[in-house]
């Protein structure tokens, strides 16, 4: 259990130390607490180096100092012989003899105590990345105002993550801009548009001072962009090295500005916006698009028009046109509707005649009726060749969508009367 | 018909057969037939069969049938309770209008109506058609189709005519502009041939083809001169009539 304060003596003291004795004291004092040990007695062999007897104390696996020989008391008022101070809450002390204790030493005494530690100023590193405050046993970080102590306990940040950029155009820059942004920071923000979009961020060369790359390139602070399957940078130095403009293929995107402990730049700011999505531009020449555009996005709205003779079947209705949007994931709505040939269908049968069988029955086919001769004959003179009209219906030149008529032929016998000769 | 052949129903395919009593039309479309208003006076659905040279059940069972729709008899005829003693002709004309279309063939076809042109006027000497199932010199009437070619003659030839008719005057007899009068001495249709087409060659064309002049119309004796109604001065009546009975029929 650690201490505060604790008594070392040498084997048999204060009579002399026995020979080839090796003995160790592990010393703990309280965390946050160094350790002051000192000696009031000190008599071992001397010898180089404290070669044959020795008092080591040893720090962390380092030996801190070696003692031997005889030590006396610089102050009257001191009994201290030999003290040391030491900013660690453990020490090893160990105490070793040769063979040999002729001259009869007597070892030493020592005493520690645990004393407070001023981690503010005792180490070369500093314990915190602003305001260092010790206290007895410890210490603790603080932070200038509008900063915050990370959990760590040891670095002041402000906060500047959690911005969600959901406009379809905007404008974002560092904490601070165009005043120096904050150390020790990390700002995260997200941009999210609606589906059909892809963003596209705009950064000027002037608009960008952070700290820049040390020698071997890396960057201390920096601005990362990070999109669907893409990362562009991380970026940094006076004046933005990357592409003036960024295009991404996603609706989403990450922004992460980290910076460190150092460097007072001003930051950046950038703009950007919803690039919509475009569709193909399909052509056909059985239909005409309104309006017509070089290009079309996300939300157009075209009015597909089948040119003559063409039509769109959905079920079993036909119309001559129809309305497509170019959808968020960059396909027509509609597009399994095309404007298609229109179809008469098969002709209709008439009394007394009949129709050949079409080869076809699109639109520009031709049939033709005909009627059961010589006992009818058709009413219009012109014949009945139909052609598949525009509107879907078999068309004649004379009568338009009326059958034609099959008549009887009148007044003809087919044999005629034979007055037999009496 | 008095001095006249056996023939075949292809010589005369418009011709009509009335059964009861026995007569002829003349059908002149598919949904009319023409015939003497006399045939149809009090039978609103006469039987008749168009097709058949022979009036043998098993030839008429494979002709057709026709069905009527409705009997128009002209407006102009005269209902006369004794029709034996009717010596009133005038206006010998009706229509009959049929359910179903006839469908015409080698057998089945109608004759012609005639136009307004002066053309189609009977002269005397045009010959003529008549056909029928009627009576004979030797038969009161036959199975076989019978036909014969006479002249027109003027209505004069057929005023002096012995009258036969024991109930009728010789004078009582009314002879108007609307009656063609044909024949020549043995040549003559008779009763049973009532209604039947005289037929007329269509002028200025060249292969035969007939156009339907008079309807037998009544005679004072058969085997002289025969009346025959004059269509001609019928055809607005038939096609107005036609034409105002045409709409779609009601089931």
């Amino acid at each position: 259990e650690p201490t505060m304060y604790g008594e070392i003596l040498s084997p048999n003291y204060p009579q002399a130390y026995p020979n080839e004795v090796v003995k160790t004291w592990d010393i703990e004092v309280p965390e946050g607490f160094g350790i002051h040990l000192y000696f009031t007695h000190l008599d071992v062999e001397l010898s180089e180096n404290c070669a044959y007897d020795s008092v080591q104390i040893i720090s962390g696996g380092i030996e801190e100092e070696r003692l031997c020989g005889q030590r006396t008391s610089k102050s009257p008022n001191s009994p201290i012989v030999e003290e040391f101070q030491f900013p660690y809450n453990r020490l090893q002390v160990v105490f070793t003899s040769d063979f040999s204790n002729e001259e009869r030493f007597t070892g030493f005494a020592a005493y520690y105590t645990a004393v407070d530690v001023n981690e503010c100023t005792d180490f070369t590193d500093v314990p915190c990345s602003h305001f260092c405050n010790n206290f007895i046993g410890g210490y603790f970080c603080s932070c200038p105002p509008e900063y915050f102590l990370h959990d760590d306990m040891r670095n002041c940040g402000v906060n500047c993550s959690g911005d969600v950029f959901t406009a379809l155009i905007g404008e974002i820059a560092s904490p601070n801009y165009p005043n120096p942004y904050p150390e020790n920071s990390r700002c995260e923000y997200q941009i999210r548009l609606q589906e059909g979009f892809r963003l596209v961020l705009t950064i000027r060369r002037e608009d960008f001072d952070v700290e820049p790359a040390d020698s071997e390139g890396n960057c201390h602070d920096s601005l990362t962009f990070a999109a669907k399957n893409q990362q562009f940078g991380p970026y940094c130095g006076n004046g933005f090295p990357g592409p003036l403009t960024i295009k991404t293929q996603s609706k989403t995107l990450d922004i992460v500005f980290q910076t460190d402990l150092t460097g007072q730049n001003k930051g950046w700011k950038l703009r950007y916006h919803g690039d919509p999505i475009p569709c193909p531009k399909e052509i056909s020449a059985n239909s005409i698009w309104e309006p017509e555009k070089a290009k079309y996005v996300f939300r157009d709205v075209v009015k597909i028009t089948c040119v003559d003779g063409f039509e769109v079947v959905e079920g079993n209705v036909g119309s001559t046109s129809f309305y497509s949007t170019c959808q968020s994931n960059g396909q027509w709505s509609n597009s399994r509707l095309e404007c298609q040939p229109v179809d008469c269908g098969v002709p209709e049968p008439i009394e007394n005649g009949k129709v050949e069988d079409p080869e076809d029955t699109i639109f520009g086919s031709v049939i033709h009726y005909t009627c059961e001769e010589p006992y009818y004959y058709m009413e219009q003179e012109e014949g009945g060749e139909y052609h598949c009209a525009a509107n879907g219906s078999w068309v004649n030149d004379q009568l338009g969508v009326e059958l034609p008529k099959c008549i009887p032929v009148c007044g003809v016998p087919t044999e005629p009367f034979r007055v037999q000769q009496r | 018909i008095f001095g006249g052949y056996a023939t075949k129903i292809q010589s005369f395919p418009w011709q009509v057969y009335f059964e009861s009593p026995r007569g002829g039309g003349a059908l002149i479309n598919e949904y009319w037939v023409l015939t003497a208003a006399h045939v149809v006076e009090g039978n609103s659905d006469p039987v008749m069969y168009v097709g058949s040279t022979l009036l043998k059940i098993e030839q008429l069972r494979n002709a057709q049938r026709l069905i009527t729709e409705r009997v128009i008899i002209h407006p102009g005829w005269k209902q006369e309770d004794d029709l034996n003693a009717r010596t009133n002709f005038d206006n010998d004309i009706a229509l009959v209008q049929l359910k179903d279309p006839v469908k015409m063939g080698p057998t089945v076809a109608p004759i012609c109506l005639p136009e307004t042109s002066s053309d189609y006027n009977p002269s005397e000497g045009d010959l003529g058609l008549i056909s029928g199932w009627g009576r004979t010199e030797k038969r009161t009437n036959v199975i076989q189709l019978r036909g014969a070619k006479l002249p027109v003659t003027s209505l004069e030839k057929c005023k002096q005519v012995k009258e036969e008719n024991p109930k009728a005057r010789s004078n009582d007899y009314v002879f108007t502009d609307n009656m063609i009068c044909a024949g020549e001495k043995g040549v003559d249709s008779c009763e049973g041939d009532s209604g039947g087409a005289f037929a007329l060659p269509v002028p200025n064309v060249k292969d035969p083809k007939f156009y339907v002049a008079g309807l037998v119309s009544w005679g004072k004796k058969c085997g002289t001169y025969g009346i025959y109604t004059k269509v001609k001065n019928y055809v607005d009546w038939i096609l107005k009539t036609m034409q105002e009975n045409s709409g779609p029929k009601k089931d």
